[in-house]
């Protein structure tokens, strides 16, 4: 997992 | 994006509109915590590096800009603004900032995804987020009597928070390989802290009466 797989989130 | 992350963010938009109503209309910041909105927006600051360097959409950059842009101009507003900033309660706002950021700033630096300057200030930009609000908890727990306004905002704050964890949960169902240990801890850790605030505030509305915390 990585910060990537999130980064659409705020 | 599911209805959960949307609501989510409508909610924490929520929150800052009516922060900004009450300050642009009634040209007052009374039981508002500085403190907590410096903090807010040294977290925005550091997590929207990514704004110059990766589009993701319209939305999220449109959002992104408004959180940072809100969030310095509460700042401004309760710091520079000559009428505003009088009904700043500062003998009551006593937080001292290096008691969360430091911290914070050391978890980082020890737990993160990836030793690169991006993580670490985005791990440092959750574990910042999630006790942000405890300066603004203190104070209001300091005055006990909250108007309207200030108590709407901790709570769509809160609420924010909650659409998120469940946000996650059905990230977790839908996406495979959706497992952010940093992330979650980080914000179920964030929406405890609203759980004692979140009880009185129920209790008011059940009750319809103005919110006040006890002693």
């Amino acid at each position: 997992a990585s910060r990537d797989d999130v980064k659409d989130e705020l | 994006m599911n209805i959960f992350r949307l609501a989510g963010d409508l909610t924490h938009l929520a929150s800052v509109l009516v922060l900004l109503l009450k300050i642009h209309t009634i040209k007052s910041c009374a039981g508002i915590s500085l403190k907590t909105q410096e903090l807010y927006a040294i977290v925005f600051a550091t997590r929207y590096l990514d704004l110059f360097t990766t589009y993701i959409s319209l939305y999220n950059t449109l959002m992104k800009l408004i959180f940072l842009g809100s969030s310095f101009s509460i700042v401004w507003y309760i710091r520079k603004h000559k009428i505003v900033r009088r009904s700043y309660d500062k003998d009551q706002d006593t937080f001292r900032h290096y008691f969360i950021v430091l911290p914070c700033f050391v978890l980082a630096l020890i737990i993160h995804e990836k030793f690169t300057v991006r993580e670490v200030l985005w791990a440092f930009s959750l574990y910042l987020e999630a006790v942000a609000i405890l300066p603004q908890l203190v104070l209001l727990q300091r005055t006990r009597n909250i108007d309207n306004l200030t108590g709407q905002y901790v709570f769509l704050l809160g609420a924010y928070r909650a659409l998120y964890i469940l946000n996650w949960i059905y990230r977790y169902f839908t996406e495979p390989h959706f497992v952010h240990w940093i992330t979650w801890i980080s914000g179920l850790v964030q929406t405890l802290l609203y759980a004692d605030f979140f009880y009185y505030y129920f209790q008011s509305m059940k009750n319809n009466g103005k919110l006040q915390l006890p002693a």
